[in-house]
């Protein structure tokens, strides 16, 4: 009777969890479509900016290279190698099919 | 009993379901939050200013950002048209995308910590749609850990 | 042009999500491994 009491008990949770999860996923679409449509707005572009300063401030005595680039760019990184005298080699690939990509050193000093 | 066994299996996956899509959803609201936080903020600037800055001193976004010491050796080919770029480091580096920058800016009112004052909080609320209102007020104290149940 | 998936990480610009990047950013740190 106990197993039985549960299995009561755990389809009446799926059901709750089920309901959870539609709602969840309800809610994840319009939070994207919201976004989307503040994105998008025209009178909202033209302010979507940041500030050298703002960025410097996020990342202190680092070199900084901003990329903006098209939608869909690949960005690769190959996993490190070693070479010679144990040094790693590090590198950052990026491809665009759409359309030029800018690149923009931010040195702070 | 095997069926029992069989729906506290599913079960486990379901509740590790939602915790995955709340943890999605969280991340969106912040977005969302942060976005209209800094159109805010460079509204509020431009008109004490009285212009735009200068376009050579700002990055529109979205962008993303690659941080490295400061003694790092880049070495950087570029195609011609520039549409490829190959960059060559002698030392580690990071990449950020543009969110992970404005929530170091604290526009995302200290949600991502779990960390946000009341008036952060009333001001972060009032960015969201009010179904949504109860996630920003559960994330002011940390991540969303109840399954949340509101109104569809 | 050498590049698979067993021997890089991809991220796409306004495609992936910021988890793609923290994976990244964490495989670097290990140096590789």
């Amino acid at each position: 009777r106990e197993i039985g009491d549960r299995l009561i008990e755990l389809k009446s949770e799926l059901e709750d969890l089920e309901m959870r999860e539609c709602v969840l996923d309800q809610q994840r679409v319009w939070v994207q479509q919201s976004i989307k449509n503040v994105t998008e707005d025209s009178h909202n572009l033209p302010l979507a900016y940041v500030k050298h300063e703002d960025i410097c401030g996020c990342f202190k005595d680092d070199t900084l290279l901003a990329v903006r680039a098209p939608s869909g760019t690949q960005l690769d990184v190959p996993i490190p190698e070693a070479v010679q005298n144990d040094q790693r080699k590090y590198q950052i690939h990026l491809k665009s099919t759409i359309g030029p990509i800018d690149v923009l050193l931010i040195n702070q000093d | 009993a095997q069926e029992c066994q069989n729906l506290e299996v599913e079960r486990q996956r379901r509740l590790e379901r939602i915790k995955q899509k709340q943890g999605q959803l969280q991340e969106l609201i912040l977005q969302q939050i942060a976005f209209k936080r800094l159109v805010q903020r460079n509204r509020a600037a431009e008109q004490h200013a009285g212009r735009a800055p200068p376009p050579n001193s700002v990055i529109n976004l979205p962008f993303i950002i690659v941080n490295t010491s400061k003694r790092t050796v880049i070495d950087c080919s570029i195609s011609n048209d520039k549409f490829e770029y190959l960059f060559n480091f002698d030392n580690m580096f990071e990449i950020h995308d543009d969110i992970e920058v404005l929530k170091r800016m604290g526009m995302a009112c200290g949600l991502e910590a779990g960390r946000c004052s009341p008036e952060d909080l009333k001001e972060a609320r009032a960015l969201v749609p009010k179904a949504l209102e109860p996630y920003v007020t559960e994330m002011a104290t940390g991540p969303i850990t109840n399954v949340y149940m509101t109104g569809a | 042009s050498c590049l698979t998936p067993n021997s890089a990480y991809t991220y796409r610009i306004n495609g992936s999500p910021s988890k793609e990047l923290t994976d990244i950013n964490r495989m670097i740190r290990q140096g590789g491994v």
